[in-house]
């Protein structure tokens, strides 16, 4: 049996929001660490893990790990019928091949049950090890989505370099070419409005613009964004969700060939 | 032109 109750049902509507287009189908995976994800978008050039802790959660019962495997647009389009002020719970039965979103009024005066069919998805679980990144920028949200926004105007391919002078992005279209230098800024008035980058080392990657502005669908999640570069490793760009965990996008870099 | 990387050539299968 799962029985998990999440207060703000709208954190699991801008979940799905920000992953539904990126990955088609995935297996959630309940156990007593939480609710989690791990998918790959279906070329296999993006990765997207989902963490949700148990403590997150209002109320959180999983009598055995489970995994359900789910169509995202399915899930998306369940959960958009939930209020912005909904407290959601998910229910499943041990070997049930469905899953219910329960949606609760704030005051209790309208109670909605959707149930959906689970389906079986073959996915492999890839390891993630830890790594050390040559470079850490914390920066706005709203500032990385603009910045991704506007370059994929120009180009299809972002350039992603810290240096000591900050953290440059790049492209080049048919049309010209486009630099946007953001300098580290701590001394702002509110600290969600800083841009931070730890430098261990100068580094420089490329990326693709499509996959970087689909990351970008998690930005109502998060005042901030982490994005953390190495060379040779995929790209980790990350969004916390408030108290609970997070969702991080890993994106594979751009090789000269 | 860059060639586009993939993810399982990073991380592997567990």
């Amino acid at each position: 049996m799962l029985e998990l109750r999440l207060l703000q049902g709208s954190l699991l509507k801008k979940v799905l929001e920000s992953i539904k287009d990126l990955v088609t189908e995935a297996n959630f995976d309940c156990s007593a660490t939480g609710f989690s994800l791990q998918a790959m978008d279906s070329s296999h050039v993006a990765l997207v893990a989902l963490l949700l802790r148990s403590e997150g959660f209002e109320h959180f019962r999983c009598d055995r790990n489970i995994s359900m495997g789910m169509k995202l647009v399915n899930m998306a389009m369940m959960l958009k019928c939930a209020g912005n002020d909904d407290i959601i719970t998910i229910k499943a039965d041990d070997g049930g091949d469905t899953v219910t979103f329960m949606f609760e009024s704030p005051n209790q005066d309208k109670i909605a049950d959707f149930e959906m069919k689970l389906m079986n998805i073959d996915s492999e679980h890839l390891g993630i090890p830890e790594a050390e990144y040559q470079a850490i920028v914390r920066m706005p949200s709203s500032e990385f989505a603009r910045i991704c926004k506007d370059l994929s105007t120009i180009g299809d391919t972002v350039i992603i370099s810290v240096t000591k002078e900050g953290v440059k992005f790049s492209t080049k279209g048919d049309i010209g070419t486009a630099n946007i230098v953001c300098r580290q800024n701590a001394t702002v008035d509110k600290p969600e409005d800083a841009i931070i980058i730890e430098m261990k080392e100068p580094v420089s990657l490329t990326f693709a613009l499509r996959y970087m502005n689909s990351f970008t669908k998690a930005t109502p999640l998060a005042n901030i964004v982490t994005i953390s570069l190495s060379s040779e490793l995929p790209v980790v760009v990350e969004y916390k969700i408030a108290e609970m965990g997070y969702i991080r996008f890993y994106l594979a870099p751009k090789i000269e060939e | 032109d860059a060639k586009q990387g993939n993810i399982m050539s990073f991380f592997k299968k567990v």
